[in-house]
């Protein structure tokens, strides 16, 4: 589902140069659930932000779907992504001047065949799931951290998309609601078949995926 | 060091009204460290903003080092603040605009007796302490986000304030460097009598404390 082949990703500042990924090759089969892990600066979110699309790699190629999207043009690209990611960023990327629940309809406003009420009622049953029915006229800087960080998760599943990349989606969350998180994960995996990629620094979230994946200094270490 | 007498904050959207905090009395002695723990969206945000003087009650009162704080105006406020207090906010706030040595500098900068240089050492320790000399001339949106958290650190210890207000500082680092975290402020703590009051989720780093506090729909519960 997610094949990566020799990646590498250089970032250059004026004065220093990071070799955030390093020849990394990594094949993540489709319904596969795996956790990635790694120290504070190794390269997690550079990866998952690749397997996202959402960034080049300096070098190296990578299919989704058996797809080469490497050589997508940027329509094309932002079309699969749009039809098949669905990405929980690790600082949320909400939009503050729209309201929760014009936040979480976003990924099916450009999708043909759904219509506004479609839209409407599919954003509140994922914001139900994340415990959010009574914050949707909310805006991002009325919520708190943990609340932002629900609405992203709620943005990332309303799609059902194929392929989930979840950057420490329990990062800001007490143990209770970070349990029904990983579990509204482990049953879209289950349940859909939804190929979940998640990094976590959190072992005992880890230990309920059904492989690790360790990262250092931008390389896999297991 | 932080007494709070009957504090109430009320929030108001257009259609909901969310008792934050409800009737909170609470006494933090000077040289405690303190955890506080609770649910996602149960008041703990709210709570660290109107200790740290950030936000104001809607009722109720607040001394800090003895000092009515509730009644001052906001310069003498910011003075106190700037003198007294470090935050490590749970989304960081860090300027985009400065660099890491910039932004980590800019408590002292308007501390009198304190030179440029004498600031840049002082800086650059901060940084050390974090990991993250090699980082010092990055700006914010080149940093990973355990990176832009320990930044978030770096500034709160720099002014060796009397009391840190620490909002979920490990949230977004892997254990190791969660566990240097930690025994900073420890250090702080038993070294500099640093009064700390530090939310968070993870109950491993609590049990590091002097005393839980734990709070639900914006009362405690213990
Ligand atoms: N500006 C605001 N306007 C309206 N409601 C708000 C505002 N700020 C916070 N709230 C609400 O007040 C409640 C408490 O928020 P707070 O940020 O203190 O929670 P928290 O305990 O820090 O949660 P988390 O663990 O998720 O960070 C939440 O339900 C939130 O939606
Ligand atoms: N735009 C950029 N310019 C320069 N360096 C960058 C940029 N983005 C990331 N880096 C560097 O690349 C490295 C990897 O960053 P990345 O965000 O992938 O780390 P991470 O493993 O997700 O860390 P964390 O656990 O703290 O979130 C870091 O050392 C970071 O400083
Ligand atoms: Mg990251
Ligand atoms: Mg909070």
């Amino acid at each position: 589902m997610i094949q990566l082949s020799n990646i590498e990703k250089v970032y250059r500042t004026k004065t220093i140069e990071t070799i955030a990924l390093n020849k990394v090759n990594l094949g993540i089969n489709k319904g596969e659930f795996v956790a990635i892990m790694g120290p504070s600066g190794c390269g997690k979110s550079t990866l998952l932000n690749i397997m996202g699309l959402l960034d080049s790699p300096t070098a190296g190629t990578i299919s989704l779907d058996g797809q080469a999207v490497t050589s997508f043009g940027d329509k094309k690209l932002a079309n699969f992504r749009n039809k098949k990611l669905g990405f929980i960023f690790q600082s949320y990327h909400l939009i503050n001047d729209l309201s929760v629940l014009d936040n979480v309809e976003l990924p099916l406003l450009y999708r043909d065949g759904v219509s506004g009420s479609e839209r409407r009622k599919r954003a509140m049953e994922a914001l139900e799931k994340v415990g959010l029915s009574a914050r949707m006229k909310h805006y991002p800087n009325q919520l708190s951290g943990g609340q932002r960080q629900r609405v992203a998760i709620a943005r990332a599943i309303i799609g059902d998309p194929e392929i989930i990349l979840a950057d420490e989606p329990t990062g800001n969350l007490d143990s209770v609601m970070g349990e029904e998180v990983i579990n509204i994960l482990l049953n879209l995996n289950k349940t859909d078949g939804t190929t979940i990629v998640m990094v976590t620094h959190d072992e005992h979230m880890a230990n309920k995926t059904q492989r690790i994946i360790r990262f250092f200094d931008g390389q896999q270490v297991n």
